[in-house]
């Protein structure tokens, strides 16, 4: 099974600020 | 034919060929030299403050005849391919042809610092003890473990009245000493400029006040300096540089006027002069393409068996080590590329949620996933699990 690549827009950075890399 | 390399490529020692050093160097041709008396002739030892230059013979009434010239004057104004580079000749042997009948008593001194100081290489006289302060030459060569000057017989007259005065390096040097082992053989032959200074003539009779009174002459027809440039086994001929000196044409590695350092890239093991048995090439230093430049480590020399001691610097194309044979923090080896190619390290390019870090690992790709995560870079989540909403843990088990 060849699961789908992680979406960089599902994610919620709203507690994680500092963590969310630059695009 | 390359005599530096053989059929196959191997390098191999090379010296110039044998040339006569004194060929084409400009000279005053005959010159007539005023009868010298016995005083100050035992004055010959290292650096004995003889002049650098020959005085002037016509005014040199009370001074020994001297004959020299400069193999490697750089301020000649021949550009003789035969005559020696700055740093030195190597001597094989001097002759000197006399039209008149020879001197009684010879020496021959050499300098190797361009006429500064001068040592001598032999004497040649039937008095020995008196003129020069030395036993005769003992019939089996120097009773030392190294050269040194010896007083050989006078000059022979010959039959049409002149006179052959001939020496030879190996004359002054103990049987069975070689060159190619010999750093005091080496240094023993090495020369830059000869100088032969003629003494007590022997046509006048005996009586000191017949020599100091009355003048006399010699005359010379042919000096012949055997001889090589000194490449120390790296060349097999010199050539002049832009600014009209003589220097090597090195091979092996090798550079300097004469071959006697390594050239930058090439210091994988010290640099060593070459024998007959052995090249001693100067070796490149392994970096795979990747640098330009190395350094030698000793210590890395002896621990490999004294096989290779380079160490490259500032490598390139994301690689590093010693040789840059391994990847950077960062990057791994793509396997489907040569080592020397520039793209044979790839970065790691780990996911920035997925993965639990930047570095993978160096020889398979392979990113740190964070629990859940699959790939190589880290971006899926492995089967059984679910992208999450939070970046901490982007994926959860399914429920």
């Amino acid at each position: 099974e060849v699961m789908p690549t992680l979406d960089m827009a599902l994610f919620d950075w709203t507690d994680y600020e500092d963590l969310k890399p630059e695009v | 034919a390359d005599p530096c390399h053989d059929e196959g490529g191997a390098p191999r020692g090379c010296v110039p060929g044998l040339v006569n050093a004194a060929l084409g160097r400009e000279g005053a041709g005959v010159q007539h030299v005023r009868a010298a008396g016995h005083a100050g002739l035992r004055r010959f030892g290292p650096a004995a403050g003889t002049p650098r230059r020959p005085p002037d013979l016509r005014r040199g009434h009370h001074k020994p005849g001297v004959l020299a010239f400069g193999l490697a004057d750089a301020s000649a104004p021949q550009r003789d391919p035969h005559s020696a580079p700055r740093q030195g000749f190597e001597l094989v042997f001097v002759s000197l042809r006399f039209c008149s009948a020879p001197p009684t008593s010879v020496a021959l001194l050499k300098s190797q610092d361009h006429g500064r100081s001068w040592t001598p290489l032999g004497f040649f006289s039937s008095r020995c003890g008196l003129d020069y302060g030395r036993v005769p030459a003992p019939a089996d060569g120097p009773a030392g473990l190294g050269p040194e000057a010896l007083c050989f017989p006078e000059p022979q007259a010959q039959p049409d009245g002149g006179g052959l005065l001939a020496f030879s390096v190996q004359d002054g040097s103990p049987p069975g000493l070689d060159l190619d082992s010999s750093p005091v053989l080496q240094d023993w032959v090495t020369a830059t400029d000869i100088q032969v200074v003629l003494t007590r003539p022997t046509m006048l009779g005996d009586t000191r006040d017949a020599m100091a009174m009355v003048p006399y002459s010699y005359s010379a027809t042919e000096l012949q300096v055997g001889g090589r440039c000194k490449c120390n086994g790296h060349a097999a001929r010199c050539l002049l540089d832009s600014q009209g000196h003589m220097i090597c044409d090195c091979r092996h590695g090798t550079e300097g006027p004469d071959c006697g350092r390594c050239k930058p890239f090439y210091c994988d093991r010290p640099w060593q002069r070459a024998t007959a048995r052995e090249a001693h090439a100067c070796l490149a230093c392994s970096c795979n393409g990747h640098a330009r430049r190395c350094r030698f480590n000793m210590e890395l020399y002896r621990l490999s068996g004294r096989r290779s001691g380079g160490v490259c610097l500032n490598c390139r194309h994301n690689t590093a080590g010693r040789h840059c044979h391994y990847c950077q923090e960062g990057f791994y080896r793509d396997p489907g590329r040569a080592l020397s190619d520039r793209r044979a390290c790839r970065a790691c390019d780990c996911h920035p949620v997925g993965a639990a870090g930047k570095t993978c690992n160096q020889t398979t790709g392979q990113c740190p996933c964070k629990d859940g995560v699959t790939g190589l870079t880290c971006n899926r989540c492995a089967p059984g699990f679910q992208q999450s909403r939070s970046p901490v843990a982007p994926c959860v088990k399914t429920p």
